[in-house]
């Protein structure tokens, strides 16, 4: 996953 | 939606039973402390109107459910800190903090935030299922309430399975604390299927 991880969810 | 639902149902049992009597005010709590750690991002972050939205709704209403069941009368003169005493402070939220800054992917205060937040959320029904075991029987809504509660991250479980072999999503922490989570749930879950099945009123041993 790019750089800082991407918390897309709730 | 199973979370909101969740939600929406202890609203409504509040306000349709003016008392919050087996309901878990130091849960509520957990949850509240969960939210502010995991959605800082709110305000530097825009991922979609549906994820700020739900956001925003889930502090709202949480802070909401803290406030109903200890200021505001008449619900507040039904709840008993005494009986809701699981010590959250020192079981809950420090092996979360530690956990957190361990296992967090990588060493920034968002990224140790958010993953001491799932920790927390992992282990936060407990203050809830500790009260419904001294009180042992449960009523219909509250029954109804932990229930979509110990759904919702089920049903992460299933999204994540799908995530993981349609796009090859790996979530190690979100993972376990989720199957955490769900597994601190599956006696509770136990009783109340048995109390469906039988029709009778969910007793807790």
């Amino acid at each position: 996953d790019e750089g800082g991880a991407e918390h897309d969810e709730l | 939606m199973l979370h909101l639902m969740s939600i929406l149902l202890l609203l409504w049992k509040l306000k349709k039973s003016k008392s919050c009597v087996g309901i878990s005010c130091r849960m509520q709590e957990c949850y509240a402390i969960v939210f502010c750690l995991r959605y800082l991002d709110l305000f530097y972050q825009f991922i979609s109107v549906y994820n700020t939205a739900m956001k925003v709704v889930f502090i709202s209403s949480t802070f909401y459910l803290i406030f109903l069941m200890r200021f505001q009368p008449p619900v507040s003169a039904t709840y008993d800190r005494t009986a809701d005493s699981f010590p959250y402070e020192q079981y809950l939220l420090g092996p979360a903090a530690v956990l957190g800054f361990i296992s967090a992917e990588e060493w920034s205060i968002p990224e140790i935030f958010w993953t001491a937040s799932i920790w927390l959320e992992s282990v936060s029904i407990l203050p809830q299922l500790i009260l419904l075991q001294q009180l042992r029987e449960v009523e219909n809504l509250t029954a109804e309430f932990v229930a979509t509660m110990g759904a919702y991250r089920f049903f992460y479980i299933l999204n994540w399975i799908y995530r993981y072999f349609a796009e090859g999503y790996v979530n190690w922490i979100g993972w376990l604390g989720g199957i955490v989570q769900t597994g601190l749930y599956v006696d509770f879950f136990y009783y109340y299927a048995m109390s469906k099945w039988y029709g009778q009123k969910l007793v807790l041993p």
